[in-house]
């Protein structure tokens, strides 16, 4: 839908509780708090999820279990390091927030390739840490 | 910032880009005038230069809004979530999904629709790919992956030029300001000609 001026809405369209979306991703608020080790109906969808933007390797024989694991931890620490989030491993608010935001469907890790900060970090503390330090 | 693996980039003899709407959306010139202007946000810190062609079949970046699965195994999913992706150089590629809620003019913070998303901001950020860019962790940046619907953020941070002329040099009149000295179609070529 285009929407060629946003002052030319119909107010009925405009009223919050008017519309009914459903937002692609809002069931995932529903898993705060949830950390590893449990099991929580929907968390497959939640893998599916991170393995789309590339925190979790692609295969074609993906099926996600809807156990938190140490594949969907590991997803969501490099996920909280790239949206400077706290590293925290668990579905905090936070995180939750910012994952059920509208977004680019581009991924953010591309062939297993890491990028954003979680690549950034780790040739930080194995090579820039040293040398710096140095100097 | 950050690039594709292997750092994909227009060739030195494909600088001039066209580009093309898919001829079945039928956009007004309203609405590809945003794209224009995305456009402009980029070539004025880059030797890039962006010129609308008609011939959807030979332009070197296509554009079109599209629902649900549109073939490319990218399927998008409807209103939010997912808002559009682009493919790195030289696909060209750049798809929108057409069930969003597009602002194409006017406010977008003033909307009080939750699902309204501004369109130049998702075309900016999208060109950015087709360019070479990959995701950036800088919050402000046009390259970081989300935007809050009812947001409008279109003008390259220090993080996005970096980025980009790393990839193509800058523009000669870039003078370390995005504001535009000049539009897209009047601007002086990389050998200096007006």
């Amino acid at each position: 839908t285009l929407l060629p001026n946003i002052t030319a809405i119909p107010p009925w369209q405009q009223h919050p509780n008017a519309t009914s979306f459903a937002a692609a991703w809002d069931a995932f608020t529903k898993f705060a708090g949830c950390h590893s080790g449990e099991t929580r109906d929907g968390l497959s969808k939640l893998k599916q999820y991170f393995s789309n933007f590339g925190y979790i390797p692609n295969s074609p024989s993906s099926n996600f279990t809807d156990d938190f694991d140490d594949e969907l931890e590991k997803a969501l620490k490099a996920y909280q390091q790239n949206f400077n989030l706290n590293v925290t491993g668990q579905l905090d608010d936070r995180t939750l927030e910012q994952i059920v935001r509208p977004r680019c469907g581009n991924a953010d890790i591309v062939n297993g390739t890491s990028s954003m900060n979680s690549s950034k970090s780790s040739s930080f503390q194995t090579v820039g840490h040293f040398h710096t330090t140095g100097h | 910032y950050t690039f594709f693996p292997g750092t994909p980039r227009w060739p030195v003899n494909r600088r001039d880009l066209t580009y093309a709407f898919l001829p079945g959306n039928e956009l007004t010139d309203e609405v590809k005038a945003v794209f224009t202007s995305a456009f402009q946000k980029w070539s004025a810190v880059t030797p890039l230069t962006f010129t609308e062609t008609d011939s959807y079949s030979t332009a070197d970046i296509t554009i079109g809004f599209y629902s649900g699965d549109h073939g490319d195994g990218e399927p998008f999913d409807g209103v939010l979530g997912t808002l559009a992706h682009a493919f790195s150089p030289t696909s060209g590629r750049f798809h929108l999904d057409a069930d969003e809620n597009w602002v194409v003019s006017g406010d977008v913070t003033r909307s009080s629709i939750p699902s309204a998303v501004d369109l130049e901001t998702v075309a900016v950020h999208e060109i950015g790919h087709l360019l070479g860019l990959g995701h950036s962790s800088v919050e402000d940046a046009i390259m970081y992956p989300t935007i809050t619907s009812g947001t409008r953020k279109v003008e390259l941070e220090d993080d996005d030029i970096q980025g980009i002329q790393s990839l193509y040099g800058s523009n000669p009149n870039y003078n370390g300001s995005t504001t535009p000295t000049a539009t897209t179609g009047d601007r002086e070529s990389s050998d200096g000609e007006i």
